[in-house]
Order: C-alpha cells, then structure tokens, then sequence
C-alpha cells in the first residue's frame, strides 16, 4: 500500500479527531491517537513531522489546528465536485448523504440511462448518460463514483477518460483499468466473502 | 495485509473466471489470469497449488473445476445467513441487492429503530433493535453489515457481541475494534478523499 498507507493513516487521525472535538477535546495526546488506531505513538508523531503538523507548547497537539493541517495536506481544504453514474440503489444512497458535503464534497449530478430516473428539475439532477463527456468537459468534473451495473463499466469508463476525469471510486465489481484515470475500488461482496473466509477457517 | 492478500487474490480470480464462464469460456491459462490482475503467472500457479486446484490434461484450468474448488476454500460453497443493522439509505440498497443471492448470501433480516421501517411482513423483515441479541441466538446469525448513524454503532456492537456474531462489515466511520469479533471496514468518506488526495498530489 505504501504511500496509501500514510494517507490512510492522515484520514483516521482525521476522524478520530473530530470525533474528539465533537466530545469536547481541544488538545490530544499521540499516545492517545496511537492506541485508538493500534500504532506506535511515535508513528503518529513522524507521520506528524513529515505532514509538517507541529505540537502544542505544553506537550500534545492543538486539534483545531491538527485538522486544518491536515484538510490542506489532504487537498480537502476546497471544496470537490463529484459526479454519481448509476442513480440506482447504492447510486441514490450516495447522492443523498449529508457527511459528504461537512467534508467539502458537493454532489453536483447523477446519470442513468432509465427514463424514470432523468429529470433535470431536482435538487442534484440525473441526466441521461449521452450527456455525461460533456457535463464533465463543461463543469470541469475531476472525481466521479461509478454504481452502474458490471456490463455498462467499462463504456462508462471510456466516456469519462474522454471528458477528462481524474479519479473514480468504482462499486462495480468489474476490474477496471486506466493510464489515465486514478481506480479506488470498493468491493462490497469481496469484503462479505472475506469474512465468510475469516470466521470459517478460524 | 498477509492472508488478506491471497484471500482478496482468491476472489479476485473468482469474480474473472465467472465473468469467463459468463462469456462462454470453457479453459483458461495462468497468464490470462495474471495479466488482467497485474500479477505474475507463477503467482497464479503458486497460490492455485496451495489451495489444492490442479491443471487440466492439456494444459490451462478448467474454469468450472476451479471455481467448485475455490467457493470450497472460501466457505462460500454453503449458503449464509447475513442481518443489516440499519436500515437507512445504504442498508435498503444492500437490503435489495439480487447479486448476494448468487454467492450463496441471504438477508435475512433488518433492524432500525425508526417506527415507520419496522415491518415484519416485508419478503425481508424490519425489527426493532431490541430484538437484535435474541434474533441472532435464535436463529444462529454469524454475519452482519452495520449501516446505523457513527453514535449508534458502538451500542449496536456490544449487542452483536452478545448475540454471538462473529463477523461484522461496518459501514461507518467508527473505528470499532472487538476480541470476539472480526470487523471488516468499509469507510466510503475515506476512499473518496483518499482519491481526492491522489489527483491534487500529481
Ligand atoms: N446494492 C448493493 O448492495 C451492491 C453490492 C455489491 C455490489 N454492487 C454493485 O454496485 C453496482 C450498482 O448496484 P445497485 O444495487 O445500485 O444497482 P441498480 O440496478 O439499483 O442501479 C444501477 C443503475 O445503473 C443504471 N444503468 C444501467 N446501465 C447504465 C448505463 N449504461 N449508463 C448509466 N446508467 C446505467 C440503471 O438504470 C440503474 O439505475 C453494480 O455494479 C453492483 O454489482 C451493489
Ligand atoms: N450513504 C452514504 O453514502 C454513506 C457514505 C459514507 C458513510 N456512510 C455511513 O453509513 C452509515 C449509514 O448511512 P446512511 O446514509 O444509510 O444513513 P441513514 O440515516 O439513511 O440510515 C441509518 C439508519 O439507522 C437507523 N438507526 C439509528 N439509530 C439506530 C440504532 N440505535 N439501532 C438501529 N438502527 C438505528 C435509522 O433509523 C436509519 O434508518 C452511517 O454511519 C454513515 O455515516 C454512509
């Protein structure tokens, strides 16, 4: 995983942090952060160092400004459109989430090729999939969520390399692969099969 | 990752091979395999014999003997019972999902404390939560996806605990760890600003 690692690292400190500031914390420990996410206290503190995240003058660290370092390392600090391709169950169930927008992810549209589902008129509008390369181009659309389902993959992944994405989270369970497009797959039957492996052969 | 990777690596090579099978493909070779899957053919042919699949006479697998070998290495050659704790937005799209049934996966049930989901006479029933320990001893439950809001999820864990689930798929941003328990996580918000930080480091 490498360098995803890190990230993913930057992203639990994230959310624990604010989990913290929810409660009422102003300053935190590493020692703290480390047993909550299973890690050494010094991993937390050189990944830290490295992020340029500095402590607080009495020991601990300052949370507010922990996560304003660590949204502007992320690139989080503006605001993203993302797009949705496939207004169907899981597809709905995205554009409708509140979190996305407190982390600066703005649903800007969705598309689908099902004529119950168009309509232009909605608070995030679902327009038809001939439209997509263009909304993109125009709106200069950079991430999009793939939830179509495995055989409308990969004309959907052509049509977005063309409009000029640069990152999908793809559903599908289609392997998908682009020099140009960055894949995060999310895998929900693997994930299922990978447990049913676990607690079977324990 | 360790076992993980042979185990994702397994299911990788089955989500293929079906997809194969569905296309009309009768034998498939070890570079096939390896090349849609970014990696060596002696990978392919070392995790094959560890897990006990033989070649076929003249060369290459034969696709069905493979996958009868692999769904047994899994445990996903029985069916499994699996419960949604939550049935919101998320837990009605996996609710609903015809894809879990083909993988020997069966919802058998969902539970919310909202008035208006609980239904049990719905082809899945909705129960109260304060059914949830004495629903999965009753009926054996070793499975469950957890899709309620983060301030919910740990009071549904001490409870999965209890019932004796042995495998949980959590879906929220909580950090949940448990002796008894093994917990997958899939955190969406992650992987979305996990992609946002790939594109706006390039
Ligand atoms: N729902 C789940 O629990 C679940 C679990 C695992 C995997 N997945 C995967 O996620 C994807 C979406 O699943 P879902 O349950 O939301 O399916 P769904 O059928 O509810 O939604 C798919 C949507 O895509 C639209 N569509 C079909 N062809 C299209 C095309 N060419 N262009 C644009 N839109 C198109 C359909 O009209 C539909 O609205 C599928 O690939 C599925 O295998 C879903
Ligand atoms: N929808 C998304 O795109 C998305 C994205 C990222 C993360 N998540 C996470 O997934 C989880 C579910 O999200 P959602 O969008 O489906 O939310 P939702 O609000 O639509 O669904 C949550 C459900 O849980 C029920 N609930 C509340 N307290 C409960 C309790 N104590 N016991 C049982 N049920 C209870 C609610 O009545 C509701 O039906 C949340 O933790 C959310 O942060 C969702």
């Amino acid at each position: 995983m490498g360098a995803d690692d890190k990230v993913y690292r930057l992203l639990n400190y994230k959310n624990l942090l604010n989990r913290l500031k929810s409660i009422g914390f102003v300053k935190v420990f590493s020692d703290n952060l480390a047993d909550t996410l299973d890690i050494s206290p010094s991993l937390v503190r050189k990944d830290f160092r490295e992020f340029g995240i500095r402590g607080a003058q009495k020991g601990g660290y300052t949370i507010e400004a922990v996560l304003i370092k660590i949204n502007e390392v992320l690139g989080i600090d503006k605001k993203h459109k993302i797009i949705i391709v496939g207004a169907g169950r899981i597809g709905q169930a995205l554009m409708h989430f509140p979190g996305f927008r407190k982390e600066g992810i703005i649903v800007s549209a969705g598309f689908d090729t099902d004529p119950e589902k168009i309509d232009g008129q909605t608070d995030i509008p679902i327009f038809h999939i001939k439209e997509l390369t263009d909304y993109i181009k125009k709106n200069n659309i950079k991430l999009a969520i793939l939830t179509v389902p495995e055989n409308a993959a990969m004309g959907c992944l052509d049509m977005m390399e063309v409009g000029g994405v640069k990152g999908i989270l793809n559903f599908t369970s289609m392997n998908l692969k682009s020099l140009k497009v960055a894949i995060n797959n999310v895998n929900i039957g693997n994930e299922i099969e990978n447990l049913i492996f676990t607690i079977t052969k324990k």
